[in-house]
């Protein structure tokens, strides 16, 4: 149990990364309706959020563009035009390094959907899903 | 490896369940405006719909919500109060029984973020959600 196990653990998580390239995001300077589109379009929950160097800022989702227009008596929808991304946004975002370990992953996959994973220069790669972690143990146990 | 965790595997999903009394949840029959209250204010992003006799219908979600008022120009918030859930819900919940086995459930972890529960009856007793899953996993590596 340990020997096998110990190896796939201590393991890279690169080959569950998604690239930077396919990864769904927006730019700390777009309005609210921007972020909101890219989210209803691409139907994911939550998005990563990068400045204009490209860097991890921090991360967009349904659920807090909802939280910030919904008013006293309505959802306050003139709200999507005047806030900008950066002012409501998880500022917070899980960030891993590319050289943790797979279980460092699995740990951290418990209270976030997905991962942020940067490289040692603090330059976004892409992230890790909840479902690749999945989908990974799933084939540990069909050994 | 095979033994020790054989047993794991076949083990039984109750354990990780939350319970139907801790489930959010709306019914068929509510109006889409109602449903969206109830993911803002509790920040699920999706949740069961019920009928009145409490037996599962579907999934309701913000993903589905927002795709249904998204018009051609804008958000059409007027939507919210002539849809009901039953009209646009995704009608095809992911049900696991009760009875079935921790690697059932992680199998079918992979495609949802989480799964209804019901017993030989079809009454629903609650759901088992992707974060119970990653953390049992994470509790059997740390043996
Ligand atoms: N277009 C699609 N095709 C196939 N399956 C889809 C899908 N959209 C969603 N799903 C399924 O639904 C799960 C939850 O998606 P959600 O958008 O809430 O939550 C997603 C989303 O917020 C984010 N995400 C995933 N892929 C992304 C991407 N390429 N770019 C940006 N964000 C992504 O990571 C979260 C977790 O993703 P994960 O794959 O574990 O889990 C996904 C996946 O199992
Ligand atoms: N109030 C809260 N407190 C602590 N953590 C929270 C939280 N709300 C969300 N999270 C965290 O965010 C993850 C995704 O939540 P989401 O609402 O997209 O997706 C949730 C939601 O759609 C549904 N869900 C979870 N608990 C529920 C409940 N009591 N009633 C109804 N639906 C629930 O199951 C999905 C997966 O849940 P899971 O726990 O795996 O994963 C949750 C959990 O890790």
């Amino acid at each position: 149990l340990q020997s096998s196990f110990h190896s796939i653990l201590k393991g890279n998580i690169i080959k569950c990364l998604i690239p930077v390239d396919e990864v769904a995001n927006v730019q700390t300077d777009n309005p609210l309706e921007h972020a909101l589109l890219v989210l209803v379009k691409t139907g994911y929950s939550a998005i990563p959020v990068l400045d204009q160097m490209y860097r991890l800022k921090g991360i967009i989702s349904k659920t807090i563009i909802l939280d910030n227009i919904l008013g006293l008596e309505r959802f306050e929808f003139e709200h999507l035009r005047s806030y900008k991304v950066a002012d409501v946004m998880n500022a917070n975002p899980p960030i891993l390094r590319i050289d943790h370990t797979f279980q460092d992953a699995l740990k951290m996959c418990i209270h976030h959907t997905f991962l942020c994973i940067e490289n040692h220069d603090g330059e976004f790669m892409g992230i890790l899903t909840r479902s690749s972690i999945l989908r990974y143990v799933n084939h540990l146990f069909a050994i």
